[in-house]
């Protein structure tokens, strides 16, 4: 997606060989315009797919998910990585590993808000390891629902987790996707 | 808010005499019809006030602080409660006491993305105790801006948070206002 690929190149800084920081339009500035266009591009490619659901995960994933459930007229459900006052019963859990932090935590979601049968879109900001894509592609499963896609606003192809989503099956579409970060220097990889 | 009423009607369920549960449209699966109205109601109430930022925090302010910033043009700011990846450095901070944890917890805020002089306009979805919204504004004063005010989806008016926010001078505009939650029944506040 040219927009994002240019907001990458010249807001995006290249923390070290694994980290891309984009917190002035994602990551903790958001910019609207640009995630209203993220859901136009995310509506296209699964236009023909009969999605149900969005689904995705707090905090960075909302905003791109909110714009791509207004675009495609469904709702968004953002999945929980703490406890909440209200989310407390009936729920789908998965087990979500951090290489960085070497720990696993739940992520939850509500039985309430997918139905078995559901055509569910997996929407996140960032795929890197693909911890979190396969805790929510597991809870879709838990609910016996079908996981239509996962869209990424950005995925690193350096690491794994692209390849272990596409080996599962499972349609990617990545927005953007990098080769590398090396020498300070984002270097994009080719759509697939 | 005519809209955000009936949704609190026809979907709210009354916990506890303190506790409206709304995760089928707020805090968990989230409307993006009911959400872009929302933004756009914003929109409407502060359209004289020359809003250059809007500023809410992760996660449930997300998705109503996109859509008004989408409506009115500017870029919107999720302050965090816990540490992330790349907002390390250069950082405003405020302590958020949580009356039901009984424990305080920093908000933070990157300096880069309130300049001096601008005028912020502060996004969250509840409105109990209002500590969280203090703990904005107080960020927004620390970068020397101006709060051109507060705008929240649910007001719990029998709670202290909005009768505090509105002594300390700010503008407060509610999109539903709670008088009473008791006996299992929403009970709404007129407009102020
Ligand atoms: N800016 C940036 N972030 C990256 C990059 N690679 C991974 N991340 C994010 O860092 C967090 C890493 O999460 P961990 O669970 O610790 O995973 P990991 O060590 O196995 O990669 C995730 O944020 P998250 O859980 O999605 O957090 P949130 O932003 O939604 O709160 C992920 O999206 C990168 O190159 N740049
Ligand atoms: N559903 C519901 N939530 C309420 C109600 N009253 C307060 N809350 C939410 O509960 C959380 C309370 O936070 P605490 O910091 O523990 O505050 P408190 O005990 O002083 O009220 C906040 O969620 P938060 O930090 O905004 O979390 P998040 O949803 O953004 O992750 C607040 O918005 C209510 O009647 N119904």
């Amino acid at each position: 997606m040219k927009l994002l690929k240019e907001k990458i190149v010249n807001e995006g800084i290249v923390l070290n060989e694994n980290v891309l920081k984009v917190d002035s339009f994602i990551n903790h500035q958001m910019d609207p315009v640009l995630m209203k266009e993220i859901g136009k591009e995310f509506a296209e490619r699964f236009k023909d797919d009969k999605v149900s659901k969005i689904l995705t995960i707090e905090s960075s994933g909302i905003a791109p998910a909110i714009m791509a459930g207004l675009e495609m007229g469904v709702q968004v459900i953002f999945a929980r990585k703490r406890k909440s006052l209200t989310l407390t019963e009936n729920l789908y859990t998965s087990s979500v590993y951090s290489f960085t932090k070497q720990e696993s935590n739940d992520i939850t979601v509500s039985k309430q808000y997918i139905e078995p049968g559901e055509n569910v879109l997996i929407i996140d900001d960032f795929l890197a390891n693909g911890q979190a894509a396969l805790g929510l592609a597991e809870i879709v499963q838990q609910a016996k629902a079908n996981i239509s896609g996962i869209g990424v606003l950005i995925e690193k192809s350096f690491q794994p987790g692209a390849e272990e989503l596409l080996a599962k099956g499972y349609r990617l579409e990545s927005l953007a996707r990098i080769a590398s970060l090396n020498n300070k220097q984002v270097e994009f990889a080719p759509e697939r």
